[in-house]
C-alpha cells in the first residue's frame, strides 16, 4: 500500500515537471512528501488555512502530505498564496493532467477550468488536453471560444422557462453566442 | 472504456427527458449562465453516488429534483442513467454496455440499479471503482474549483494520489 | 443608528428589486431583515455554512440581518445555494450596485467580477456600471473585451521578467490580446 | 471627489516606481496572467490601510516587499501613494490634493504618511472614512469574490449596509 502511493507519487511529481514547464514556457516546479504530523503541537498554522480548505481530518495525522512548489519563468520560487488567479489556475492544471496521465480514467468532466485565464494560457491547456484525450474522454464546460475550437463534438444548453434543452450545434454556431 | 451515454429526467432542470450521446475525445458543453451546464456535471456526480447535499449546491435531498417553474410544475422524481462503454471487458459483465441509474422521490426513497436490476448503493459504488470512476476523485472538476487542490493541506492533497495508485 | 440603518436598508432594498430587474430582463427579487438571532440555540444550522464564509462572531448576536430572496424569470423561487455561478454573479452585482448607488464611495475597484458572465450578462452589467460611473469612478481588472468597450480609459500591465511595466493603451490593442 | 493618482514602488511585482493617473468615469486594467494586476488592487488596500496579510494573499508583513527575481535582485522598502482630489472640499484640508502614502521596510517598520507628513494609522483611518473610502467595505472587490456577498450569513450581510449608512 504504501509502495504503490510512493510509486504513484514519483511517477505524478515527473509528469508534473514535465507539464509545468510546458504551461508556462518555462520555469520550474516539483512535488515533495512532507514528514507526518503529530497531533495537536503543530495545529498552530491552521490559522492560516486558506478559505475553503477543508478542516483538519484525524486521517491527516501520521500520513506524509505533497506539496507544491512552483518557480514561474523570470520569478523567484514563492509560496502558492502569491500566485495570481490564472498562475494558480494553471499550476492546478498541472497536477491534475499529471494524475490523470498516471491512471487515466475513463472520463473527466471539467466545469469552466479556463475561467481565469487568458487567450494564451486557455490554448496551452487546450494543447495538453487534447494529447490526453486520447486516453481519457473530456467534457468541458466552457464559455471560451477557443477552448471551443479544441472540441470534437459541441452541446449546447439552453434554458425555456425553467426547463434545460440539449442540442448538438457546430462550431460556427458555439462560438457566435460565446465570450 | 468511455461514457456512451447520459441520461436525465427530473434532475434539477431537467424536466424533461434529455439524452446525451458522447463519443471519445473532447466534448465541450455550451450555453448561457443558468441554462443547465453544472446541473449536468451534478447529475452525473449523482448518479456516481455522491451523498453530500452541499457538493450538489442543494440543503435536502430532494433539491435535485425538478421544483416546477412558472409555467411547468413540479415533478416527483428525479432520474439519471449512465451508460459505460465495456467493449474492452474492463467490468465484469458479458455485455458490451454497462448501465448505472439513480432514482429520488419526493417521499425520501432511493433507487440504485445496475443494468436495470436493484442493487444497493455499495454494489454501485464497487462497480465504478473497478471502472476506476468515482464522484469524489478527480472525475468531475467542479466550478470555481480548479485551484482548490492548491487549497488544500499537504495531508488531504495525498488523498487525490490515493485515487490515482 | 439604528434608524440610519433601516432608512439605509429600504433605499438599499428599493434599488435591488430595480437593478435585479434590469440584469435579469425581468424576475422579482428583495432583501429582508431578519430577527436577531440569540446565542448557542440557533448555531445548529452553522454546518451548513457555505465554504468561505467567515465564522460567526460574537458582534453576530444580537443583531438583525440581511437575507436575499431571488425569483429568475420564467423558475420559481429558490435558494441562492441552487443558482448557476453566473446568477449567482449577477445577483452580488444587483446588490453591490444599489450599495453603491445608495451611498457612492469616490471610487470602486472591481478585479474580474464578469469572469462567470456570458456575453449578454457582461452587456447588461456593463450597462449599469456605465451609468454608474457618472457618480462613482470604477476601476476594472478584466479579461473581457466587451468589458473592455466601455472602458474611458485603458491602462496595460506586462510581465518583464519578474517586474511589472503599466502602458495605456487603445481599445484596438487591448481587444487585440483580451479573451 | 476621485483617486487621482497611484504610485507603486518596490510593493509585490511593482519594482519599478510606476504612476498611474485616473481620470473619473471606467478605467480597464488589462494583461496576460501573473502580469501584476491583482497586485495593483492590493496596492489600493494596503494604503488605504489594510492589516490582514491573508486578504493581501500574503503570510508575513513584507511579503509585500518586492523579493526578486531571476534577472533582479531583493527590494529593502514597498511604497505606496495614492492621490485623491479635494477641489469639492469633502475633505478637511485646504488642499485642492490630499495624498496618502505607506512604507513597509524589511525590518518591520512602518510608515504612513498624510500630504508628505509622517502620521499614525488611526489619522488615515480617520481621513479615509470622512472621504468614504475603506480597504474593508466595497472600496475594492477582490478576484474570486463577486458572490461573497451572498455566502456570507445574514448578519454579516448586515455589515455592508452599515458601511453605506
Ligand atoms: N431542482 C431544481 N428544479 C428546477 N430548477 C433547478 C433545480 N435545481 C437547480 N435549478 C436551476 O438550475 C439553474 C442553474 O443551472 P446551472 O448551474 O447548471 O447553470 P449553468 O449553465 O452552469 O450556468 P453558469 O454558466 O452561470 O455556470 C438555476 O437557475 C436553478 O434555479
Ligand atoms: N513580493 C513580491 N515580489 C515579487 N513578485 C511578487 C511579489 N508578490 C507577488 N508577486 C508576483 O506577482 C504575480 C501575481 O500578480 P497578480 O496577482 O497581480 O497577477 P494578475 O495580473 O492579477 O493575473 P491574473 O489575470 O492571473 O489574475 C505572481 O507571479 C507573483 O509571483
Ligand atoms: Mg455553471
Ligand atoms: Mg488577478
Amino acid at each position: 500500500m504504501r509502495r504503490q502511493f510512493e510509486e504513484t507519487f514519483h511517477a505524478v511529481n515527473e509528469r508534473f515537471q514535465r507539464h509545468f514547464t510546458t504551461l508556462f514556457s518555462g520555469g520550474a516546479a516539483r512535488l515533495e512528501l512532507t514528514a507526518p504530523r503529530r497531533a495537536s503541537g503543530d495545529d498552530a498554522d491552521d490559522e492560516d488555512q486558506e478559505p475553503g480548505a477543508r478542516p483538519p481530518t484525524a486521517k491527516g495525522m501520521g500520513v506524509s502530505g505533497v506539496e507544491v512548489f512552483v518557480q514561474i519563468p523570470g520569478k523567484r520560487a514563492q509560496d502558492l498564496a502569491l500566485l495570481s488567479g490564472g498562475e494558480r489556475a494553471m499550476v492546478s492544471a498541472a497536477l491534475l493532467f499529471s494524475l490523470l496521465e498516471t491512471n487515466p480514467p475513463p472520463f473527466c468532466l471539467l466545469d469552466e477550468v479556463d475561467a481565469a485565464l487568458d487567450e494564451a494560457n486557455v490554448t496551452r491547456f487546450c494543447e495538453i488536453l487534447k494529447q490526453l484525450a486520447e486516453k481519457t474522454q473530456f467534457m468541458v464546460i466552457t464559455h471560451n471560444r477557443v477552448t471551443m475550437t479544441y472540441a470534437d463534438a459541441i452541446y449546447g444548453v439552453s434554458m425555456e422557462g425553467a426547463v434545460s434543452r440539449m442540442l448538438s450545434m457546430k462550431l460556427a454556431e458555439a462560438v457566435a453566442i460565446a465570450r | 472504456m468511455h461514457l456512451k451515454r447520459l441520461e436525465l429526467h427530473g434532475f434539477k432542470s431537467f424536466a424533461a427527458r434529455t439524452v446525451l450521446e458522447f463519443s471519445p475525445g473532447v466534448t465541450a458543453i455550451v450555453g448561457p449562465n443558468g441554462s443547465g451546464k453544472s446541473n449536468i456535471a451534478d447529475g452525473i456526480r449523482w448518479v456516481l453516488g455522491e451523498q453530500s447535499m452541499r457538493q450538489l449546491r442543494g440543503k435536502k435531498s430532494d433539491d435535485v429534483i425538478f421544483a416546477g417553474g412558472q409555467a411547468r410544475s413540479t415533478m416527483q422524481m428525479a432520474e439519471v442513467g449512465l451508460v459505460l462503454d465495456n467493449s474492452a471487458a474492463w467490468l465484469p459483465s458479458e455485455f458490451a454496455e454497462v448501465a448505472v441509474a439513480r432514482r429520488s422521490f419526493r417521499n425520501g426513497e432511493s433507487e440504485y440499479l445496475i443494468s436495470g436490476q436493484r442493487v444497493r448503493l455499495r454494489d454501485v459504488t464497487l462497480l465504478l471503482a473497478q471502472a476506476r470512476v468515482g464522484h469524489d476523485s478527480y472525475t468531475v472538476i467542479g466550478q470555481g474549483l480548479i485551484d482548490q487542490a492548491l487549497s488544500l493541506r499537504a495531508e488531504e492533497r495525498r488523498g487525490l494520489f490515493e485515487d490515482a495508485a
